[in-house]
């Protein structure tokens, strides 16, 4: 059984989740005519950017965390501020967008001049993201459990981490019960799919080192 | 790290609210 503050925590995370999204006039440029490879490259690095400022919104109204040691805060940001792109940008895609959207943003950040060897595990990363039909409270606790992952780089107090992030664990826990009885190992499923995304940034790293390289 | 371009500077300002700048 969720409690009354359980539900108020998932409401506060929800809500949060959903009014910080990427602004129109940028989530638009993306399906807008022909681009360059290095048009492209521009583009998703101005959609990254906002993707962050707007992980970095959602993260501040996560109760507690402003009251966190404020370099812990930045260390947060930094260690997670990729896997939650990468979680934001695979429910994108798991949307049905009309006219074929969809296609155009792949073939857009294909033609980026990233190399296939990241785009093959990073379209497969979405796509096992999009085959556990997640319900947006999930969504949203997933991303916050991520962001709150102690045992980042350069976070000093552990333990305050922990006591925000064990709530979001709980919770989410029972939301999993509740919205898939038939799959109990959804939850860990969840949890699984965050390992994933430690090797996806992995990846992710290497791939900007050979970029600035070229 | 090479990985960040600028990124901890982007969580800096957006943490400050100062986003336009």
């Amino acid at each position: 059984e969720i409690t009354k503050e359980q539900k108020a925590l998932t409401k506060v995370i929800v809500e949060a989740y959903n009014r910080h999204q990427i602004p129109q006039d940028v989530a638009k440029k993306l399906l807008q005519d022909q681009y360059s490879v290095e048009e492209n490259f521009l583009l998703l690095t101005e959609m990254a950017t906002s993707q962050v400022q707007v992980i970095v919104e959602f993260t501040k109204s996560i109760p507690g965390f402003l009251s966190l040691d404020h370099e812990d805060q930045i260390a947060l940001l930094k260690g997670s501020a990729v896997e939650a792109m990468f979680l934001r940008s695979a429910q994108v895609f798991s949307k049905k967008m009309p006219n074929g959207h969809n296609g155009i943003l792949e073939e857009r950040i294909r033609k980026s001049g990233i190399s296939e060897e990241f785009i093959t595990p990073m379209f497969n990363f979405y796509k096992s993201i999009i085959g556990l039909h997640m319900s947006l409270e999930e969504q949203a606790l997933l991303t916050a459990i991520t962001i709150l992952t102690p045992d980042r780089p350069y976070v000093k107090d552990h333990q305050a981490v922990e006591k925000l992030q064990e709530p979001m664990l709980d919770v989410l826990r029972k939301v999993c019960v509740l919205q898939h009885p038939q799959e109990p190992q959804y939850f860990a499923r969840l949890l699984g799919r965050l390992t994933e995304l430690r090797t996806l940034t992995h990846y992710h790293a290497e791939m900007l080192t050979s970029w600035r390289m070229n | 790290p090479a990985s960040n371009l600028g990124l901890e500077d982007i969580i800096r300002k957006a943490l400050m609210g100062n986003l336009e700048e």
